[in-house]
């Protein structure tokens, strides 16, 4: 017998809530709705084990097929890339831009890269400060100019000075911007004018609902990444945030922060995430 | 026997209501909830409500009914949020709290700004020993908004910053004691925040919360209230989209209020809040 249109409605019903709950947007959660309800129209499937056996089936497929994007090999792109390989880390206010550009340093600089850091962040106060104190525990050129300078010029300068050196790594930081700020959006569209970066990624806090939704659609549209960071996944949360973003813009997640520590910066997983938002 | 003009007129009296309808327009307003953030379950337990009320008839005459309903959901949302109380300014101390990144550094500073301008003098403490460099974040910010300072560097207990720095600020200033961003769950953090409370003891104790925070925003406000008591609640980055759903939660959660909103990221950019100007943004 084919899955019944009322008992198939209740069932996505129940799966909506925990979608919902586990952070995943709601736009996402409609869309992924519709997909498992055409995966199993006029299935011929019994209902009970059968029916929810499918079901998780479709779900966990549909979910592995959007966070599967084409991934990025960061040492292959490191290896085949421009020198100085330029970084640019991206995001709103607070969503862990600084420490995740400290902990890829530490994590680059470990498998033998020659690393440079931009702080390119010279709006907030102590901005500055927090990186030199990275550079300083990891034993990494912190490139900074006053606090108000462009931040496209200190960008710049970093690259130029890890030309001269043979550095082979640039991260650049920059300050946290809502999307819905015209003159931090143009701010940023300059800093990759001038940079041209060779990668950038977009770095969402998974404490985030479906606000991350609108971040990385303006993000993309606006400035355009190539790939995710999603913070913050050591705090007690699904992590539903990672679909949110994979579903609307279609790109790579390359690492998750699980903590605060310099090693707590994980390549993202698809299974580990699957295991966490079915758990 | 009856007139025709009395049968029209009670045709016009009666309203039935049209379930499908009803049904229509608690969906829209369940999507709006939910796209703002709202804890899921408050989301369903509110469409729930308005659709239980609409159902029962009570529908004023001439009234739209999408009106009608979105009224209704506003009155159950500010049976929530609680009539706003004029804050009361005058030397207190206030501890700031909540999780990583939310807005509670910057925000310290912007509360000082506010008492300043309000003619109380106000010390900063800078407790959080966890951050880089935060206590130069926190000294920076007092230097903008000309408040007092204090700070220890080196020293690793943030409930000796917090009672030093209580007993070094000036008799009758405002102090913002500034603290580390934390898990609720983390029992070491949570340790420390009520040490550093005992040492401190804070007239009021704040939860600065993201607008964009998902659904862990009722969870922890509920485990920082458990721990330390929170007094009142601080809705940053309203000038976002986000829309601030979560805080909904952490007021059930705690019976604290939203008593500000930051707009932004400079000094001057605090704002009471007002529950109607984001009661109405909530529902789009
Ligand atoms: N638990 C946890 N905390 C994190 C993680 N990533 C960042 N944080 C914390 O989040 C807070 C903000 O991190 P920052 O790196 O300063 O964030 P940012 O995006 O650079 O912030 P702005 O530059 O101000 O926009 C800090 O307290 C970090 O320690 C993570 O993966 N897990
Ligand atoms: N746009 C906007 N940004 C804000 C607002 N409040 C704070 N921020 C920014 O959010 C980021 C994080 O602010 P912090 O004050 O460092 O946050 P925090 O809670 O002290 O962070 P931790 O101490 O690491 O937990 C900074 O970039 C701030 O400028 C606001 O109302 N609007
Ligand atoms: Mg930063
Ligand atoms: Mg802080």
């Amino acid at each position: 017998t084919a899955i019944k249109e009322k008992t198939l409605d209740d069932v996505l019903g129940d799966l909506e809530i925990v979608l919902l709950e586990s952070d995943v947007a709601f736009e996402v959660v409609q869309k992924i709705q519709a997909r498992v309800r055409e995966e199993l129209k006029g299935k011929k499937i019994k209902w009970g084990e059968e029916a929810s056996a499918a079901i998780e089936h479709a779900l966990r497929s549909y979910i592995r097929t959007e966070l599967s994007l084409k991934p990025i090999d960061l040492e292959k792109s490191l290896a085949a890339g421009p020198k100085p390989y330029t970084i640019l880390f991206l995001g709103v206010n607070g969503s862990g831009k600084t420490t995740s550009l400290a902990k890829l340093a530490h994590r680059l600089s470990k498998q033998g890269h020659g690393v440079v850091i931009a702080a390119a962040d010279t709006f907030r106060a102590g901005a500055i400060e927090q990186l030199e104190v990275h550079g300083e525990r990891l034993g990494i050129r912190v490139v900074r100019q006053k606090e108000g300078a462009d931040p496209a010029a200190v960008a710049f300068d970093a690259v130029q000075h890890a030309s001269k050196r043979h550095s082979d790594v640039v991260l650049i930081d920059t300050a946290g911007r809502q999307h819905t700020n015209e003159n931090l959006i143009e701010e940023a569209k300059k800093i990759r004018r001038v940079v041209h970066p060779s990668l950038t990624l977009f770095v969402g806090d998974a404490l985030s609902g479906n606000d991350m939704v609108e971040q990385a659609k303006l993000f993309n549209k606006e400035l355009g990444f190539d790939g995710v960071i999603l913070t913050k996944l050591d705090a007690d949360v699904k992590g539903g945030a990672a679909l949110s973003v994979a579903s609307v813009v279609h790109k790579p997640i390359l690492f998750v922060g699980l903590g605060q520590g310099y090693d707590d910066l994980k390549p993202f997983d698809i299974d580990w995430m699957l295991a966490r938002i079915f758990a | 026997g009856k007139s025709l003009r009395s049968i029209l007129a009670k045709i016009a009296k009666s309203s039935t209501i049209d379930a499908a309808l009803v049904d229509e327009v608690v969906k829209d307003l369940q999507r709006a909830l939910l796209q703002a953030d709202v804890n899921v379950q408050l989301a369903l337990d509110l469409t729930k409500r308005v659709r239980t009320r609409a159902m029962e008839g009570k529908i004023p005459t001439g009234a739209n009914l999408r009106d009608y309903l979105v009224r209704v959901i506003y009155e159950e949302i500010c049976a929530i949020l609680g009539t706003t109380k004029p804050y009361a300014i005058k030397p207190k101390r206030i501890m700031l709290v909540g999780l990583f990144g939310q807005g509670k550094t910057t925000t310290a500073g912007k509360l000082a700004r506010y008492y300043q301008k309000k003619g109380v003098h106000t010390t900063l403490v800078a407790a959080d020993i966890h951050r880089p460099a935060a206590v130069d974040q926190l000294e920076q910010l007092s230097k903008k908004v000309h408040a007092g300072f204090y700070a220890h560097r080196g020293e690793l207990r943030a409930e000796v910053i917090a009672r030093e720095g209580r007993a070094s600020a000036p008799q009758g200033d405002t102090i913002l004691l500034d603290t580390a961003g934390r898990s609720a769950i983390d029992p070491d953090l949570i340790a420390e925040i009520k040490r550093c409370k005992q040492a401190f003891e804070p007239e009021e104790v704040l939860l600065v919360l993201d607008a964009a925070m998902g659904q862990l925003a009722g969870r922890s406000a509920a485990a920082f209230h458990e721990a330390v008591g929170l007094t009142g609640v601080i809705l940053t980055k309203l000038d976002g989209s986000a829309k601030g759903g979560g805080a909904l939660s952490a007021v059930a959660q705690s019976g604290a209020p939203i008593l500000f909103v930051g707009t932004g990221e400079h000094m001057d950019e605090l704002e009471h809040f007002e529950t109607t100007r984001f009661v109405s943004r909530l529902l789009g």
